[in-house]
């Protein structure tokens, strides 16, 4: 069975894109099958893995459009891990998209007409905000990943965004639940870190065994730390394990698979 | 004269909100009559400020909708300083004012039908998007302040931003000009920071003299370095000067606000 898991944060800088990218490809160096999409306009995640899209190759664009399938827009990084990319034509489909019938479930469709794709894990990446794509990519997941950066302003989201997946559950897609959070960019000399962590993972196990999409959710144990080779390897169009394999941002994004992989037994 | 200043940077968490919230009230603190415009739904900008809006009170949604008045709307928090706060009814502002005609003008005729309130700056903090409200804000604006993390995913996005703010020099707002790009979050240990700092002063120093709306932009010299206490200050609704004001944060901001007064000679 696909699992697809939407990355979101409605707040900006917090980490998603470093993560869908690396976990992505970790999941992908042990063996999974993977699908990347990049449903941000800005289209970080395509150039963090240095990906050009050529002029007039279909992207994400077409398939939220309906003009072409998954297949046709996939760019093979490697025999098990794909990617829908992303290019400035994504700047105007929320307007165009909005027009249309349905306009919530445009990714769902093209996913789910993309089935002859071989991927066990589909993981979107998606932009700073709580609009229509963000929408979309609740409405065509199975399960949502929560970057979390460990400072105040990036705490403060996290009430809308849980109402906006209980909405999206309530409407749109029965089956969507909050697998986890990860803390990103974390600094464990700070108070400010270890507050933080203390109030999620209250939050979380207070929500255990309740009717909510959280109730089975999960603080990973596991910690992105702050890492400036993190923040280097997107400018080389690489992974950190292509870039700096022994770095901090390796070996957390290494347990990070470890423990995401866990959760979901092979097959 | 007043002079409204749109701070802007759709890569998300690059300091947009830290650098309205410091600078707007460093610039109060020398005497100057400022406003601070909180423009993105998260309303990160009141939180910081730790204003807090009861039920029913006006906001920067109503302004723009045209309810009501600037004055009516605003929260004075010192006799020479106010905010226009957000709330979350600013989260459906964008699909509303887009049915409208004249759109992109909510902003400005708000701002300019509210002269009456007393102020030489107007602030306006962005949120991490090319949308409907930023554009919004370069209509309304004399220039743009660009915060800058030097960071190469940050970098990516600056190409896209200046051709933004020549479109809505040309066909929304002649006057519109990059007034500068403030780095933020600098580190001075990595090379990626001082790689980023020569290619954005060769960029802008190769700009002088063009027809470009950057044509007479600057790097400022004062660079606000990372520091948790910045990340720290709007939990307890306060700025830097208020929460740590002997912290490198507090003498970063002092020194902007220094630089950014001397372009702009008093009176
Ligand atoms: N653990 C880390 N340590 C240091 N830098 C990091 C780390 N994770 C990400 N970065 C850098 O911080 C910046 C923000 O990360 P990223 O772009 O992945 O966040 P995002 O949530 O996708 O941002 P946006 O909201 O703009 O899409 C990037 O420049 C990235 O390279
Ligand atoms: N110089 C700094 N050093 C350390 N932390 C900082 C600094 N400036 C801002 N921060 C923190 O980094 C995070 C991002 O900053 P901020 O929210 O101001 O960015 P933004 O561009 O407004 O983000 P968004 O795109 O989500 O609106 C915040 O948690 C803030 O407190
Ligand atoms: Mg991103
Ligand atoms: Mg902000």
């Amino acid at each position: 069975a696909v699992r697809t898991i939407a990355v979101i944060n409605q707040k900006g800088g917090v980490g998603k894109t470093t993560t869908v990218a690396n976990l992505g490809v970790a999941l992908s160096d042990a063996g999974r099958d993977v699908c990347l999409v990049d449903l941000d306009s800005q289209s970080h995640l395509t150039l963090h893995l240095g990906v050009e899209v050529a002029d007039g190759e279909p992207t994400i664009y077409d398939v939220l459009i309906g003009e072409c399938g998954v297949s046709a827009a996939a760019e093979m990084l490697k025999p098990n891990l794909c990617l829908l990319p992303s290019t400035s034509d994504m700047s105007s489909v929320e307007i165009e998209l909005s027009r249309r019938e349905g306009w919530e479930l445009s990714l769902r469709r093209g996913l789910e007409a993309g089935r002859d794709l071989p991927h066990e894990f589909v993981l979107i990446d998606c932009p700073p905000a709580l609009g229509l794509l963000t929408i979309n990519a609740l409405a065509a997941a199975d399960e949502v990943l929560i970057p979390l950066q460990p400072h105040f302003l990036a705490m403060q989201g996290l009430a809308r965004l849980l109402d906006t997946i209980q909405q999206v559950r309530d409407h749109l897609n029965p089956r969507l639940r909050l697998g986890g959070v990860v803390l990103c960019m974390y600094e464990s000399v700070t108070k400010l870190g270890r507050d933080i962590v203390d109030e999620v993972r209250d939050f979380l196990a207070a929500a255990r065994g309740t009717a909510t999409p959280w109730s089975d959710a999960r603080l990973f144990e596991t910690v992105i730390r702050r890492n400036i080779r993190l923040a280097e390897c997107p400018s080389h169009g690489k992974t950190i394990f292509e870039y700096d394999p022994r770095s901090r941002g390796a070996e957390d994004y290494t347990a990070l698979r470890d423990e995401f992989l866990s959760l979901y037994p092979a097959g």
